[in-house]
């Protein structure tokens, strides 16, 4: 089973169509294997993108460098998945007894 | 179904097992048609709610074709259980009912969403392999007859938006497409996806407006204000080129295509704090906010025939 352990999901601010396209750049990276929920549309719609704990370095001094905005909407991932598979297996246990 | 648990996420087999629980209790309002296999060979099943006649006008309902937006799936399983209890209670729903059939699928990409179980629980596409690539899946949005290939999609089979060799090409999309033209006579198509809080009506592939989208915008506009109404929730809508981004190969634009005017796609909770981890707590006020705004978009199509 897949493992997204230090993956972050960050949302980042496009300011200008310059930055958008910035963006697109990284979209095009593949070996990043970043995973965009919210793609790079237009300035100043929210960008949303779930990075690998290994490509996050990256991309986070990727954006500084171009000036790119952008916050942490999720720390870690896995742990959110954890808490979802435990709310289901308990329910699931108490649905059994 | 009364001790179905509704604020849960549940696995495939749990939701297969549902549809039959359900059909068993309402057998007079409730059929289950399976309209076709997906690419790994599980049946791919509609809930048919019709209180007589034969081929009536009918209302569509998809949810789960990207399969790890996992609150679409479970609202589907709640907005079942709602349609059977509030048939014969509800004055607005009994009303549409007699008239109108409503076709439910709530697990539109059933391979994808066993993979979201079973393995990567950020699975999006179908599970379709695709000859000479490494990478898995089309995306089931991009993959309709409908701009298909235009910019809003891409061409690389790596990709979330990979919209497939051809139009139609996954069979979760054809089955849905045979349906469609078989039937003849739906006239309301919604299809349910997450996350980004958005109603939306063609078209996504070309900025140019389509013919009704006036009467879209207005019913778009009424249905939000009763989705908020309940809990406050936010939503923007327009059409999808307007409102979220250019998509090409899109289901709604298809159906919009064949005629069903009351073509519209929900993009629901949240607006991005979990975004497709949306907590299960968050299940039930979603899909009961969701409810109010179908009923008003099922209600102007009683109230509007054509």
């Amino acid at each position: 089973k897949e493992n997204f352990a230090g993956h972050q999901v960050l949302r980042i601010s496009a300011a200008d169509e310059a930055q958008v396209q910035k963006v697109k750049e990284l979209e095009d990276l593949e070996h990043l294997q970043l995973d965009f929920w919210r793609g790079p549309t237009h300035p100043g719609a929210p960008i949303d993108v779930r990075v690998p704990f290994p490509s996050l370095q990256a991309v986070k001094i990727f954006l500084e460098a171009h000036g790119i905005g952008y916050t942490t909407m999720i720390e870690d991932v896995q742990a959110l998945l954890d808490e979802e598979q435990e709310q289901m297996f308990a329910l699931r246990a108490w649905a059994r007894s | 179904s009364d001790t179905f648990n509704y604020a849960t996420y549940h696995t495939l087999e749990e939701i297969y097992g549902f549809l039959d629980l359900l059909v068993a209790e309402h057998p007079q309002l409730v059929s289950k048609l399976q309209i076709g296999s997906s690419y790994e060979g599980r049946p791919i099943y509609v809930l048919k709610f019709s209180t007589g006649g034969s081929n009536r006008p009918a209302i569509w309902i998809d949810t789960g074709i990207h399969s790890r937006e996992w609150v679409t799936q479970a609202s589907g399983v709640w907005f079942a259980k709602k349609i059977t209890q509030d048939y014969g209670q509800d004055p607005t729903l009994t009303a549409i009912l007699d008239s109108l059939d409503i076709f439910l699928e709530i697990v539109t990409n059933p391979d994808g969403f066993a993979f979201t179980h079973s393995k990567n629980r950020m699975w999006r596409k179908t599970r379709s392999l695709t000859e000479g690539s490494s990478c898995v899946g089309v995306d089931p949005n991009r993959n309709w007859d409908a701009g298909f290939g235009l910019p809003g999609a891409s061409s690389n089979p790596c990709s979330e938006t990979y919209h497939g060799k051809f139009a139609n090409s996954e069979v979760e999309v054809k089955s849905i497409v045979d349906f469609v033209k078989n039937h003849g006579n739906i006239k309301a198509f919604i299809s349910i996806h997450s996350y980004s809080q958005l109603l939306m009506y063609p078209y996504g592939y070309t900025e140019e407006a389509a013919p009704d989208r006036d009467e879209l915008d207005q019913v778009a506009k009424s249905a939000v204000t009763a989705l908020t109404s309940l809990y406050g929730t936010k939503f923007e809508y327009g059409s999808i080129i307007k409102t979220i981004y250019q998509a090409s190969g899109t289901t709604v634009d298809w159906t919009y295509s064949q005629g069903i005017k009351y073509s519209f796609t929900f993009e629901l909770r949240d607006t991005g704090r979990y975004g497709f981890l949306l907590p299960a707590s968050q299940i039930v006020p979603t899909a009961q906010e969701t409810w109010l705004a179908l009923r008003i978009i099922m209600e102007h199509t009683l109230n509007h025939p054509y």
